[in-house]
């Protein structure tokens, strides 16, 4: 049997929230030790997502055997919204389970409801993802990201970032017209979490598509900071960091043809 | 023009 009870619903809402619109049906392998994990690709086969929520971001969490929930994300955000941000949120399901039991406890209200949500059986590949080298590694506020990428699309599909050891620059080129927009690394001793951190081991170029980034940048509302770590020819790796565990992207370059 | 590769072409199947 599986028991996961958040402190708070807003979590797994925001988690949710951050990946549906790139991933409709996924599964959720849930475990003692690994908490719940998550490896989805996005339906154009780009982008590709890993979820890991410990056992640390739950309140309590018990799982008596290893469980695979086969989940419909927009049928779960449905019933998610039926919940308040700082309810308390339970999911439940038995050792071989048809479906979920999403329970929410209103804090100052007596407050319970409680809904079923049908699972499914969902083939998946799964792939080997090594910790890899990287060429270099940004941590940036998270909102700074999002703003980049979406004002970036208005003016081109793609988006090129440059890093060198003293900025990282993010260059957009379409048909009206073009636009950098260049950081430097600074600390920020007051808030820590607006400085800019650039790790070079040599400089890369990459380009991505602008609309996987807008993907990526749902996640925005779940940490206060992203970290980018780009090697030259690789997928980039983004990061948002939860209370316990992360929610990673991994997103494949474009090349010239 | 660019192309834009497949994720799982960069990782190896479990």
């Amino acid at each position: 049997m599986l028991e996961g009870k958040f402190e708070e619903a807003s979590l797994l809402k925001k988690v949710i929230e951050s990946i549906k619109d790139s991933v409709k049906l996924c599964n959720f392998n849930c475990s003692q030790s690994k908490g719940i994990t998550v490896q989805a690709i996005d339906d154009s086969r780009v982008l590709l997502i890993a979820l890991k929520i410990d056992s640390g971001s739950f309140q309590e969490f018990r799982c008596d055997r290893d469980l695979v929930l086969g989940l419909d994300l927009e049928s779960l955000s449905k019933i998610l919204k039926q919940g308040n941000n700082e309810d308390y949120l339970t999911i439940i399901a038995e050792d071989s389970p048809d479906s979920l039991l999403v329970v929410f406890e209103d804090k100052k209200k007596d407050r319970i409801s409680e809904f079923s949500l049908k699972l499914m059986d969902i083939d998946s590949d799964v792939l080997t993802i090594d910790d890899m080298e990287h060429d270099c590694s940004i941590t940036m506020p998270a909102y700074e990201f999002a703003k980049i990428a979406r004002d970036m699309k208005t003016l081109s599909e793609s988006l090129q970032i440059i890093i060198t050891k003293d900025s990282v620059k993010f260059n957009a080129e379409g048909q009206i017209g073009s636009g950098s927009i260049i950081l430097k690394p600074h600390t920020d001793m007051e808030k820590p979490d607006e400085s800019i951190k650039i790790e070079l081991n040599q400089p890369v170029v990459l380009t991505f598509g602008a609309k996987y980034l807008n993907d990526i940048v749902k996640a925005t509302a779940l940490s206060s900071t992203v970290t980018i770590k780009l090697t030259d020819k690789a997928p980039a790796l983004f990061e948002y960091r939860l209370p316990s565990g992360y929610l990673r992207y991994y997103l494949a370059p474009k090349f010239d043809d | 023009d660019e192309a834009q590769p497949s994720i799982k072409s960069f990782f190896i199947p479990d």
